[in-house]
C-alpha cells in the first residue's frame, strides 16, 4: 500500500 | 574539562523520556557554544535533532570539544534515579571513557553521583540544510499528542493537510474514518492555547503514526509544538525546551498511498 522513505534519502551525509 | 550544570534538572529528565523510545544510542556533541545531538532512529525512518546552548546551564564549560557517545536505555535507568527537583551536573574529562552525573537536592543535604561508561559510536552526521516551509502550524502540544493518539486507533498513518483556514488531521482505517479540523485561533487569554498557520501554499502530506506518537513524548518539555511542512520534505516537529534550546524531529513523509 505505501512505502516509507529513509530519512537520509533527504539529507547529505557530512 | 566538560561541566554542565543545570538548576532545572528535571529538563533533562524530560529530554532523556523524549528521545529514549526512539534511539538506542546517541553521541553527545560537547562544545564551547552548548550541547547538540543528532540521530536516526534504528530503521532511519526519522531524525532527532537535539540542541542545548550554553547559556542555557546554570554553569557551563567546555575547555575542548568532546563527542560523548551515550547508550540512552543506561543513562535513562541514571537519570530516573535524579528527582524532578534536582540540580543535575553532567561531567567528563577531556579524554575519558566515562561520564559523570551528579545530582544535588534543592537544599543540597543529598548529593548522588553515577558514573557511566561512554561508547564509541559511529553515526553518519546529516546536514540539515535550511529550509523555506510553505505550512509552519503552532498548536498545543497537549492537543497534538491527543491527536495523534485518538487517531492511530484508525490507521497506521495520519495524513495532515495544511490550508489557510486551518489544519486537518485525518486517517482511515477497517472501522472507519477519522477528522480533526483545528481552525486557527482568534485572540487567546494564553499564547500557549493559540492555534497559528502560517502558510504560504497549502499542503497535504501523510505519516507513519507510529513515529508521531513517539515524538510527542517530548509533549511535558513544551507546551506549544511546532509543524513545517513542505511537499516531499520532511515534517519537523520542533518543541522548545525552556530558555535552553529545542528538540526537532525529523519524518520522511510516505509516499505511493
Amino acid at each position: 500500500p505505501f512505502q516509507q522513505r529513509k530519512i537520509n534519502s533527504f539529507f547529505r551525509k557530512v | 574539562m566538560f561541566e554542565a550544570r543545570l538548576v532545572q534538572g528535571s529538563l533533562l529528565k524530560k529530554v532523556m523520556e523524549a528521545i529514549k523510545d526512539l534511539l538506542n544510542e546517541a553521541s553527545f556533541d560537547c562544545a564551547h557554544s552548548g550541547i547538540l545531538l543528532q540521530a536516526m532512529d534504528n530503521s532511519h525512518v526519522s531524525l532527532v535533532s537535539l540542541n542545548l546552548r550554553k547559556e542555557g546551564f546554570d554553569k557551563y564549560r567546555c575547555d575542548r570539544n568532546i563527542v560523548m557517545g551515550m547508550n540512552l536505555t543506561s543513562m535513562s535507568k541514571i537519570l530516573k534515579c535524579a528527582s524532578n527537583d534536582d540540580i543535575i551536573t553532567m561531567k567528563a574529562q577531556d579524554s575519558a571513557d566515562t561520564v559523570t552525573f551528579v545530582f544535588e537536592s534543592p537544599n543540597q543535604e543529598k548529593v548522588s553521583e553515577y558514573e557511566m561508561k561512554l561508547m564509541n559510536l559511529d553515526q553518519d552526521q546529516l546536514g540539515i540544510p535550511e529550509t523555506e516551509y510553505c505550512c509552519i502550524i503552532k498548536l498545543p502540544s497537549g492537543e497534538f499528542a491527543r491527536i495523534c493518539r485518538d487517531l492511530s486507533q484508525f490507521g497506521e498513518s495520519i495524513v495532515i493537510s495544511c490550508t489557510k483556514e486551518g489544519v486537518k488531521f485525518s486517517a482511515a482505517g477497517d472501522i472507519g474514518t477519522a477528522n480533526i479540523k483545528l481552525a486557527q485561533t482568534g485572540t487567546v487569554d494564553k499564547e500557549e492555547d493559540a492555534v497559528i498557520v502560517d502558510m504560504q501554499e497549502p499542503v497535504t502530506l501523510t505519516f507513519s503514526c507510529k513515529y508521531l506518537n513517539m515524538f510527542t513524548k517530548a509533549t511535558p518539555l513544551s507546551p506549544q509544538v511546532c509543524l513545517s511542512m513542505s511537499p516531499d520534505v520532511p515534517l519537523v516537529v520542533e518543541y522548545k525546551i525552556g530558555e535552553i534550546g529545542h528538540i526537532r524531529y525529523y519524518l520522511a513523509p510516505r509516499i505511493g498511498d
